[in-house]
């Protein structure tokens, strides 16, 4: 199975 | 102070109804030279940028750069029930920054409703210069928004996940769902000039599909749609809003990876 990534894996939050 | 002017059959207004089965509170940052919108949706999944030019509306004054909470949600509700040739100003001022007023005035300019909708505190998130991260990407597809649309209308009889892949001269759309599969070619035609699919690397992409329906919805307000790939990063789809302007959209996509 995949699993949903989120926009914060991705970019560091500020 | 920040000041801005629009008529509610703008634009502007249009998009936040279009984004709105997303997001429902925004961060709203405003600036002499414009406004900038950026909003995650409540899983993290998806990201939404929007870059309005001052000269967009009808009236644009900010004379320090402000940062605020919105609840678009509600400004939208507030602003629908205005007649459709109404006229709303959008007021925060610097002594009382807790709330921002929202004024709306009949055509006619007999009447005038103001509410005050109070300001909500959101985390920030620091997303790198986009347009340095379009750059970096494996795969291109400019597109006429129409295609897309009726690619996700497709896609959306699918009840699942689709995976975008890279073909030879083109791109693939691929959906599994219980009641059996899609599988959508779009591919390079010779002489069109509005179809532009580039790609570097081959990419597959796996995301989920009630999102790429939102992002359809979106771009019903522009011609063209532009969707980027790379491998294992979220899926670029941007496109400019109406035909003569400079303002446009930014949506981030976080794909499915193997868990």
């Amino acid at each position: 199975g995949r699993k949903q990534s989120t926009i914060t894996n991705f970019f560091v939050r500020a | 102070m920040l000041e801005l002017k629009l008529v509610k059959e703008s634009l502007f207004l249009n998009v936040l109804e279009a984004i709105l089965d997303l997001v429902a509170v925004a961060s709203v940052s405003c600036s002499s030279t414009g406004l900038k919108l950026q909003a995650m949706d409540a899983k993290g999944v998806a990201f939404i940028s929007l870059l309005i030019p001052a000269k967009e509306f009808q009236f644009y004054h900010c004379d320090k750069d402000l940062s605020m909470g919105i609840a678009i949600g509600d400004m939208v509700e507030a602003i629908r029930s205005a007649d459709k040739d109404g006229t709303i100003t959008i007021k925060a001022s610097d002594e009382n920054f807790r709330n921002i007023t929202v004024s709306i005035e009949s055509p006619e300019c007999n009447e005038t409703t103001s509410f005050s909708l109070l300001l909500v505190t959101l985390k920030r998130f620091c997303i790198p210069e986009l347009q340095g991260l379009l750059k970096k990407y494996d795969a291109c597809v400019q597109m006429p928004s129409v295609d897309f649309m009726r690619i996700c209308k497709y896609l959306s009889n699918v009840d699942g996940d689709v995976d975008i892949s890279t073909i030879d001269k083109g791109i693939r759309f691929f959906a599994l769902g219980k009641c059996g599969c899609l599988n959508v070619k779009y591919m390079q035609p010779e002489k069109a000039t509005d179809i532009d699919i580039s790609v570097q690397a081959p990419v597959s992409l796996t995301l989920d599909l009630k999102y790429m329906n939102s992002f359809a919805k979106v771009s019903a307000l522009s011609n063209q749609v532009k969707l980027c790939l790379s491998k294992g990063q979220p899926l670029v789809v941007q496109c400019k809003i109406g035909q003569k302007t400079k303002s446009r959209i930014i949506y981030l996509l976080a794909p499915k990876i193997k868990g």
